[in-house]
């Protein structure tokens, strides 16, 4: 499960 | 990082800056939801855990912490500064925000991209953030005459949310990044709610007039 892109958001 | 989202993250950081100031310079946290700024604490502790386990980059970290920060202190102003907390609008901003809370962590138990703890709480922090305004707005119904850093803070504040939009879009025909529908519907929920706010706060900025909310 790789970490969503969306995490490098705030 | 794109300009949506840095415009978006500006918006973010310039509202929570003006409310501070507003709330330092006038000593008054006259037409403020306490109950919103409350919500947003748990908002930024359960979406922010990631803090400590995973360094995505220095501006990243930064208004993590700047987030955290004031809006902690924000809340520590309305509740024990000794001339702030009398003028917040206690018999007004009457919303009983503890109810929204079970809800959006029992949906975040139910609907989530990974069933571990650090995506739930991230889901619920999401689910939470779209409608902790509720609280700030209702009492905004509720104020006669609301002045015009709160008016912008609340702008600045749904503003930030709507370039999120424009950045999800940017990032899935841009980056092929896939489908977050958990991010663009609550995303779009939190703007929705802000849309007769905006109405009224264009209308009043055209028009040059004293914001107001029709009760």
């Amino acid at each position: 499960y790789q970490e969503l892109p969306v995490k490098d958001e705030l | 990082m794109n300009i949506f989202r840095l415009a978006g993250d500006m918006s973010h950081l310039l509202s929570v800056i003006l409310l501070l100031l507003k709330i330092r310079t006038t000593k008054s946290c006259a037409g403020i939801s306490l109950k919103t700024q409350e919500l947003y604490v748990v908002v930024f502790l359960a979406r922010y855990l990631n803090l400590f386990t995973r360094y995505y980059s220095f501006y990243n970290t930064v208004m993590k912490l700047v987030f955290i920060a004031t809006s902690v202190c924000i809340v520590w102003y309305m509740r024990f500064h000794k001339v702030v907390k009398q003028t917040y609008n206690k018999d007004l901003d009457t919303f009983r925000h503890y109810v929204v809370i079970p809800p959006c962590f029992l949906l975040a138990l139910l609907v989530h991209h990974e069933f571990t703890v650090m995506e739930v709480l991230w889901t619920f922090s999401l689910y939470l953030e779209a409608v902790a305004i509720l609280p700030q707005l209702i009492l905004l119904q509720r104020t006669r005459n609301i002045d015009n850093l709160t008016g912008n803070y609340i702008f600045l504040l749904g503003a930030y949310r709507a370039l999120y939009l424009l950045n999800w879009i940017y990032r899935f025909f841009m980056e092929k990044a896939q489908a977050r529908w958990i991010s663009w519907i609550s995303g779009l929920v939190q703007t929705a709610l802000y849309a007769d706010f905006f109405y009224y706060y264009i209308k009043s900025w055209k028009n040059n007039e004293k914001l107001k909310l029709p009760a």
